[in-house]
């Protein structure tokens, strides 16, 4: 409460970002 | 029967996909239509049904070059014979995983050993330092230390149950039970319409599902 923090993404969020980690690229050329 | 680098799908015997589709989620049907597939990701660069790292990365990334520690892990949990390529066996083993029907907790499991990086059994700080570093490199981000740092403290603040600053298997498992979108990679709805995607698997299927 009363808090200014931004709201902050989760490390792991970040991480499954990676377009590494997104397996649809094998369905998708 | 796998052994592809010899034999064409039509020599398989049914047993072999029925094997496969058994004890996946897929049918044989499927199994087949995924042989298409990997037939055309395995040719990609090395002509030899088998898909080698570069042919992963070409896939994934649309780049055959470049050094990436996620591609590296999920390559390895590909390999499950560690001998360096991918077979259409493994192929089919790991994409199971990706199924929509596919339990919960083999999507867990996958998604702690691709995160653990060293294959300690822990999700270790470092590595999670490491991935958001690969993360922002790829994606050209910036973050600032002290953001990064608060990130990083947040996550484990909300998944290190225990403060010993590594994330086990079982605090990742409540971790993402408590949130599930971090398994979003880990479902491919492709994956439920394979036969629509590769019909040409039809031109050499030995069953009609």
């Amino acid at each position: 409460k009363g808090s200014d923090s931004p709201t902050i993404i989760n490390a792991f969020q970040l991480i499954g970002m990676s377009s590494f980690l997104d397996l649809s690229g094998f369905f998708e050329q | 029967c796998f052994d592809c680098r010899q034999n064409s799908p039509r020599t398989c015997q049914y047993v072999d996909l029925a094997r496969l589709a058994h004890d996946s989620p897929f049918s044989v049907n499927e199994v087949e239509a995924l042989y298409e597939l990997f037939k055309k990701l395995s040719c990609s660069i090395i002509d030899d049904m088998l898909i080698h790292k570069e042919e992963l990365r070409l896939a994934l990334f649309q780049a055959p070059y470049g050094e990436n520690i996620f591609l590296d892990r999920v390559f390895d949990l590909f390999d499950e014979k560690k001998n360096g390529v991918i077979e259409f066996e493994e192929f089919i083993h790991a994409l199971s995983v990706f199924h929509p029907n596919a339990p919960i907790e083999e999507k867990i499991d996958f998604a702690f050993r691709l995160y653990d990086l060293r294959q300690t059994g822990f999700i270790e700080r470092e590595e999670v330092q490491q991935m958001v570093a690969t993360i922002l490199m790829e994606s050209d981000m910036t973050l600032s230390d002290e953001l990064l740092n608060l990130i990083i403290d947040k996550t484990f603040a909300d998944a290190d149950s225990d403060k010993d600053g590594k994330i086990s298997k079982a605090e990742w498992k409540a971790y993402v039970l408590k949130h599930p979108s971090l398994l979003k990679n880990m479902t491919l709805p492709y994956l439920k319409d394979v036969t629509t995607a590769f019909p040409s698997f039809i031109f050499n299927t030995e069953v009609e599902d």
